[in-house]
């Protein structure tokens, strides 16, 4: 871990004498090095150490009588503001429901990172802890068997799901299903889309689409926790082309270290709301910063 | 119009940075940079020159793994057992795979081993319904799939199915108890064809970081992964956590997925895919 090979870099420095700026680079190189294989993106890395190492020289590290362990807390500290702990953090973890019922929830993201389970596990919470008449509806007409499945897992949330009807496109769905929304007062509509490519620049046009007609009070960009460098293309393109207000990071109950939560909050300002942790439906966690920049720490 | 530079450190950690970008991990992208240090250092390059280059030392990593997947259909059936974490192109990459021996003019089977997920059996249903494959269904949403694998390797023995793809409920590699499930449709199939499966292929998504190396080390060890498929190359991932792979494992690449149809599967190319990842 971090700490261990900092220790060392330390405990070979020590032995010279005093510590040097290029000493302090060592370390940071291995800094460097933990955070790539835990796979935060490049770009992300270099802001993150920069940050670290103007930390590291503004504390007068150098005399400490436990470098290694202090240079630790310091990447830790930065690793959670930036994930989402710093002062302008107001702690509001979960989804945002602030606007006229029905609110609408639009959840995107790339091929199979967990978007329709999510929006079964979003629904269920919804319902049993909010008390909320929630409407599911699957905008995807392309995977076989997606509206199937999410409807199959709306009746096992226990909540309603809109009725399919083949043929209609994406647009035509959601608007029903704001319609309906509206006609039966139900609080909040979720709509699950199809994965996309975020290099394809017809489909995210589709969804921005979608989101124009829906006025969604929030969009999820719902991401895989093993995602390694690509989550910045992905993350910008969602945000250039979509606009996203929270990220849900899935499949945490795995062991990836989980670095492209960081380069995706980094890249698109969005706080990271929820974490998918598993497949059942009671499976869906609120973000905390600490865990995660463990986590990615390695 | 071609700007030679030259190739010094800084050059060479740019080299290294494009590479960690392709998600190759920092210690395959230190070594391939390494090798170019020795033989390249300090020369007058054109940047062309030197992705050339780089592509070629990467294919030369990937052409011992940019292998066909081989199948026997004296085997009757040649079993291929499908695994890998969730959501990574399993039932897709099935689908794909009875569309291509299809049209190679071999009789396909599916078998809709996710019993467990919401429309898992669903889907696969409606990809054997446009593939000409016939589908084996479990009786009812989680059933065994252990036990609908030695049902289904049964019947195929008595009716001329050539391949029997099995698909498996995605799973962690973390999740132990999901592993013992893995290994036990293993035994369960051996027990009716003891050379079978007769090829375990593992899925992996495109976007990926370094995990993939986790994942294959432990499917690889509980179920004896014999190749790999990687999907959604079609997307901006570039996948290169297969060149560590291809160094720490040495196991067959023998697909790639570039898209969602049952017409999108590509043998894996190495020159290509060594082209891809450096831009
Ligand atoms: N272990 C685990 N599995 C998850 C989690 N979230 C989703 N999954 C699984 O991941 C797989 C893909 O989930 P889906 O909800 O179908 O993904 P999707 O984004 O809707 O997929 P597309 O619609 O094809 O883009 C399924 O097997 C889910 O059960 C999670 O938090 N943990
Ligand atoms: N763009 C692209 N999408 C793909 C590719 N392969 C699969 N997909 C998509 O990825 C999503 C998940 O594919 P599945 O085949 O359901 O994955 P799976 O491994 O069977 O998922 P689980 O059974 O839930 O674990 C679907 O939306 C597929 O269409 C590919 O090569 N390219
Ligand atoms: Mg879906
Ligand atoms: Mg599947």
């Amino acid at each position: 871990a971090l700490s261990g090979k900092l220790t060392g870099v330390f405990d070979k420095l020590r032995r010279r004498g005093a510590l040097t700026d290029a000493d302090v680079a060592e370390a940071l190189r291995e800094v460097r090095v933990a955070l790539l294989e835990a796979d935060v993106a490049l770009p992300v890395v270099r802001d993150l150490v920069a940050k670290v190492r103007d930390a590291a020289i503004g504390q007068a590290i150098i005399r400490g009588v436990n470098p290694a362990q202090q240079v630790v807390k310091l990447v830790h500290d930065q690793l959670v503001a930036a994930l989402g702990g710093g002062l302008d953090d107001d702690g509001k973890r979960g989804i945002s429901l602030e606007a006229a019922a029905p609110v609408a929830i639009l959840m995107v993201g790339l091929q199979g990172s967990g978007k329709t389970t999510t929006s079964g596990k979003i629904a269920l919470r919804l319902r049993n802890r909010d008390k909320k008449k929630v409407l599911l509806a699957s905008l995807d007409v392309h995977r076989p068997a997606a509206q199937l499945q999410l409807e199959t897992l709306a009746q096992q949330a226990g909540v309603t799901s809109l009725p399919i009807i083949a043929g209609q496109s994406p647009l035509q769905i959601a608007q029903r299903a704001m319609d309906l929304a509206r006609r039966e007062l139900f609080d909040v509509v979720l709509l699950d889309t199809a994965g996309r490519l975020a290099i394809d620049d017809a489909l995210m046009a589709e969804v921005a689409a979608v989101k124009a007609a829906t006025n969604p009070h929030e969009t999820l960009l719902v991401v895989d926790a093993m995602t390694g460098q690509d989550a910045v293309q992905t993350a910008t393109a969602f945000q250039e082309k979509v606009g996203v207000t929270g990220i849900v990071m899935t499949r945490i109950d795995g062991d990836a270290r989980g670095g492209a939560a960081l380069s995706m909050r980094a890249v698109t300002g969005a706080p990271i709301k929820l974490l998918g942790a598993g497949e059942k439906l009671d499976a869906l966690e609120d973000f905390h910063p600490d865990r995660i920049a463990g986590r990615i720490l390695g | 119009v071609f700007k030679k530079r030259r190739l010094d450190d800084a050059a060479l950690e740019e080299l290294e940075e494009t590479l960690i970008s392709a998600d190759l991990g920092v210690a395959a992208s230190q070594r391939i940079v390494e090798g170019f240090r020795r033989t390249r250092f300090g020369r007058e390059v054109t940047d062309e020159e030197v992705k050339a280059a780089l592509a070629e030392a990467l294919a030369e990593i990937l052409a011992p793994v940019a292998l066909p997947m081989p199948i026997d259909p004296g085997h009757a059936p040649h079993v291929v057992l499908v695994v890998g974490v969730n959501g990574t192109g399993k039932t897709t990459t099935i689908a794909k795979l009875g569309q291509q021996y299809r049209a190679e003019g071999l009789r396909c089977a599916f078998v809709a081993g996710d019993t467990f997920r919401a429309a898992a059996v669903e889907q696969l249903q409606i990809w054997g319904e446009r593939t000409g494959a016939r589908v084996h269904a479990p009786a009812k949403h989680g059933a065994d799939a252990a036990g609908l694998a030695f049902d289904a390797l049964t019947t195929a023995r008595t009716d001329g199915t050539q391949v029997l793809l099995v698909d498996t409920a995605g799973r962690l590699h973390n999740k132990s108890a999901l592993m013992e499930e893995l290994r036990k449709i293993v035994r369960v199939i051996r027990r009716v064809d003891p050379t079978a499966p007769h090829s375990v292929l593992l899925t992996l998504d495109a976007t990926t970081g370094q995990n993939a190396l986790q994942q294959v080390k432990v499917f690889k060890e509980m179920v004896d992964v014999s190749g790999l498929a990687v999907t959604k190359l079609d997307g901006s991932a570039k996948g290169g956590v297969v060149v560590a792979l291809a160094q720490e494992f040495g196991l067959p690449v023998h697909f790639v997925g570039v898209g969602e149809k049952a017409g999108d599967l590509r043998p894996f190319e190495a020159r290509d895919f060594a082209r891809g990842l450096v831009g």
